[in-house]
């Protein structure tokens, strides 16, 4: 899966 | 959510709290970086404007507008209520060899050519080096108040507990995100030396001194 949209980190 | 973002996200908030309380009890910022703290005001309002845009949890907001905040707070203590405690001859670090590398390192690495995405990409890389004010301030003055070592090492932990959970994140969800891990481990790898001194003096009781 591609991180790009999910920035669930801080 | 896993245990060991959980863990880092805890010892951020602990850095923060130690911060404050190392302040407000000596009445004084004497050995913090005001540039370093400066930077991680830049660091969170640049990656967590998406609070307006994107809603991931109440855990996850309520964090951002923590972070946003105490860091904020903490300027104000630095250069207004304490500002006689800030020696600005021994934080000399020049933050632009820090800015303008690391808005280059966004222009190429993001996962989207876009006005939050670079931005989002260019605190990542700021985050993994807006310790080196600091940690240049400690070198130059050779040590340090334990308060302040504690700071550093839960400062330095938080990023840390974010690798195990990179890896857990891979293995449980296929997730990678390259620019994370890759601003993350740079950003550990600036504590080793730090965490050297920290562990084998400051936890054994002593000082925490750099040898000459």
């Amino acid at each position: 899966r591609h991180p790009s949209s999910t920035h669930d980190e801080l | 959510m896993n245990i060991f973002r959980f863990l880092g996200d805890l010892s951020h908030l602990a850095s923060i709290f130690i911060l404050l309380h190392k302040i407000q009890t000596t009445r004084s910022c004497r050995g913090i970086s005001f540039r370093t703290q400066a930077l991680y005001v830049v660091v969170f309002i640049a990656r967590y404007l998406d609070l307006f845009f994107r809603y991931v949890s109440l855990y996850n907001s309520a964090m951002k507008l923590f972070f946003i905040a105490s860091s904020c707070y903490i300027l104000y203590l630095m250069k207004i209520r304490y500002r006689p405690t800030h020696d600005p001859s021994i934080d000399t670090f020049r933050v632009e060899y820090l800015l303008a590398p690391c808005l280059i390192l966004a222009l190429i690495f993001n996962y989207k050519f876009n006005f939050a995405e670079v931005l989002w990409s260019f605190s990542i890389w700021l985050e993994a080096v807006a310790i080196l004010p600091q940690l240049f301030m400690l070198q130059r003055t050779g040590e340090a108040e334990n308060i302040t070592t504690h700071y550093l090492a839960a400062l330095g932990a938080y990023r840390a507990l974010y690798i195990p959970n990179w890896i857990y994140r891979y293995f449980t969800e296929g997730l990678v995100d390259p620019i994370a891990v890759t601003a993350g481990i740079v950003q550990t790898g600036l504590y080793l030396d730090f965490f050297y001194v920290y562990f084998t003096k400051v936890l054994q009781g002593q000082k925490f001194e750099l040898p000459a």
